[in-house]
């Protein structure tokens, strides 16, 4: 059985909403 | 102790009183003025204005300054309050406070369904999930038909929109990362708990000196 993936967890995987690289030194 | 220096650097910035800064974020005193040194970096990295630009912000996430990113654009325009092409440090402080492990749950869903809101209406519509999901795939490199991204985002729709009226309320988007918690995931930043380690240097400029 194919498993389709939510959108929203898809798009959560986007590098501009990772923040944690704002702290990178 | 470098007094001179930090008073300048702070009026030019915005800088705010970090004991009304924490009185309102999740932050600690001591944590608003190590995030004044993180501000401090990020806001001179191209223009030494105090401010974070655009250009700095895309800097700072992707290491290049002229990548352009629907999400990144989204995170910028909610922290920029004030709405006037850039971050200032009260705005910064506040807007970082949603992504601190000890904000309330309820505060980090409506942040994430303003981010997602592309058009502000107050619904995240199909054509907008469309457009981030299509925007996610050319950031990945990704490829897939476009009968896959419809059908990927009719089964989003099918488990998210329960009244069934073609958009996601903000009462929907709750109880959808209620089944979904992972989909807040991004919006806790464990760093954030340990951010006066990380910048220890605020030691050096805090007020308690002045």
């Amino acid at each position: 059985r194919p498993v389709i993936m939510n959108a929203f967890e898809l798009i959560s995987t986007s590098q501009g909403l990772n923040l944690s690289n704002l702290f990178e030194k | 102790m470098g007094c001179y220096y930090s008073k300048r650097a702070r009026q030019e910035s915005g800088y705010e009183d970090p004991t009304t800064l924490a009185s309102e974020t999740s932050f600690t005193v001591n944590e608003v003025e190590a995030l004044f040194e993180l501000f401090k970096k990020l806001s001179s990295s191209i223009i030494d204005d105090g401010l974070i630009h655009k250009e700095e912000f895309q800097l700072a996430l992707f290491r290049n300054s002229n990548k352009k990113n629907l999400f990144a654009d989204r995170v910028f325009d909610l922290f920029d309050v004030k709405r006037n092409g850039v971050i200032e440090f009260g705005e910064f402080v506040r807007s970082l406070s949603v992504f601190h492990p000890n904000t309330p749950e309820i505060d980090k869903i409506s942040f994430a369904f303003r981010l997602y809101d592309l058009r502000q209406t107050g619904f995240i519509e199909r054509e907008e999930l469309k457009e981030m999901v299509l925007a996610l795939l050319n950031e990945s490199d990704l490829v897939l038909s476009d009968d896959v991204v419809e059908t990927i985002v009719d089964k989003t729709f099918v488990d998210a929109d329960s009244k069934g009226d073609g958009k996601i309320d903000p009462e929907e988007w709750k109880e959808f990362v209620a089944r979904n918690p992972s989909l807040i995931k991004i919006m806790t930043l464990p760093y954030l708990k340990d951010i006066t380690l990380a910048f220890p240097s605020f030691v050096l400029n805090s007020e308690v000196e002045d």
